[in-house]
Parts: structure tokens; C-alpha cells; sequence
């Protein structure tokens, strides 16, 4: 899958 | 953090305080889906497990206990505080059916094949579609109460800020994430119909109310 870049949202 | 990332979580958190409010006020939790507040809860619990084990920011952490004490405090509201005002009879949306596919999709669909992130993607998955059961039952009971539309409307304007965060940080920061966009298109669109009636009605002072 492409990136896992939003862990640093609610 | 951009405008549309804090104003999406102001949102949120907008929305989240209005149903408390508004249970604790009237004492009456009437019109509310119990079903739709579980699916919350199971949210907010699968996604933010990685407050045990990773720190981001104090902003972070804390909006995640706000998020998570506020649902199991609505949850708690409906099925034991004012359990008799609670209207299960109209609550019967069948949420095996969204929980069981979406566990599915979770371990097929996701970054990686790990336990915190199956939940992640799982939390991601159902939240798009948690509101199904609260509009289901707004459509078999034909009404809504004036106060819970504007926690519909805050919700829903929560995601529509996200998508807006998500462009500006595709432009501005170049990446993006599959999963959460799809999911939050998905979850974007299921409050279209909602927001036109909202603002034909409720911002024209009417209650709202379904032709029969």
C-alpha cells in the first residue's frame, strides 16, 4: 500500500 | 498542523461536546443512536492504542484522551444514566453488518500486517461508516431534534475539513495516505444528503423532519 503518513492525526 | 487540520479537529470536538451537552441538559438522550456511540468508542479505542506506544505531542495526547473519555462518557449516558429515555426501539440498525466486513477489509486492505495497525486501519474503516446507524434511525423516526443536527453538522464538517488538510498537505508536504482518504471520502459523502437538508431547513429555522 502506498505511505502510512497521517499517524500524527486525530 | 494547518488551518484546516485544527479547525477539523475544533470540529470534532465541537460535535462530541454538543451531544454531551445536550444528553446532560435535557436528561434525555432521545433521538440518539446508543449503536452509532459504541461504534465511536470502538473508534477511538482501536486507533489511539498507539498512545501506549508512541508520543507525538501534548496536543495530541490530549485530544485523544478528550476524544476517548467523551465517548465512553456518551456511551455511558445512553445504557446507564438515561437509559430510560434511550429509544432502542428505533435503534435497530444491525451493526454486525458493518463491523464483521470491515474487521475483513481491515486485514486484507492496510499498510502493514501488524496488530496496532490492523486496528488502525480498522478504527480508519469503521469511522467513515459509524453515523450509519444515528442516520438510520433518523430516517425511520422521520425527525431529528434541532441540537442533534448540529452535531450531525459538526461531524460531518469535521471530515469535510479533513479532506481539505489532506490536499493542502499532499501540495504543501507531498504525501498522502490511501486508506484515510478513501475512507474519508466515503464518510465525506454519507453526510451530502444530511448537509442539503440541514441547510434548507435547520438553518432556516425549521426542526427537521423527513416527508413521510
Amino acid at each position: 500500500m502506498l505511505s502510512n503518513a497521517y499517524k500524527d492525526e486525530l | 498542523m494547518n488551518i484546516f487540520r485544527l479547525t477539523g479537529d475544533l470540529s470534532h470536538l465541537a460535535a462530541i461536546i454538543i451531544l454531551l451537552l445536550k444528553i446532560w441538559k435535557t436528561r434525555s438522550c432521545a433521538g440518539i443512536s446508543g449503536k452509532s456511540q459504541i461504534l465511536f468508542a470502538l473508534v477511538f479505542t482501536t486507533r489511539y492504542l498507539d498512545l501506549l506506544t508512541s508520543f507525538i505531542s501534548l496536543y495530541n495526547t490530549s485530544m485523544k484522551f478528550i476524544y476517548i473519555g467523551c465517548a465512553y462518557a456518551t456511551v455511558y449516558m445512553i445504557y446507564a444514566k438515561f437509559k430510560a429515555t434511550y429509544d432502542g426501539n428505533h435503534d435497530t440498525f444491525r451493526v454486525e453488518f458493518l463491523v464483521v466486513p470491515i474487521g475483513g477489509l481491515a486485514f486484507l486492505v492496510n499498510h502493514d500486517f501488524s496488530p496496532l495497525e490492523i486496528l488502525w486501519t480498522f478504527s480508519i474503516y469503521l469511522e467513515s461508516v459509524a453515523i450509519l446507524p444515528q442516520l438510520f434511525m433518523i430516517s425511520k423516526t422521520g425527525e431529528a431534534e434541532t441540537i442533534t443536527t448540529h452535531y450531525l453538522f459538526f461531524l460531518g464538517l469535521y471530515r469535510a475539513l479533513y479532506l481539505m488538510n489532506w490536499i493542502w498537505r499532499f501540495y504543501f508536504e507531498g504525501f498522502f495516505d490511501m486508506i484515510a482518504i478513501v475512507a474519508g471520502v466515503v464518510q465525506t459523502i454519507l453526510y451530502c444528503d444530511f448537509f442539503y437538508l440541514y441547510v434548507t431547513k435547520v438553518l432556516k429555522g425549521k426542526k427537521l423532519s423527513l416527508p413521510a
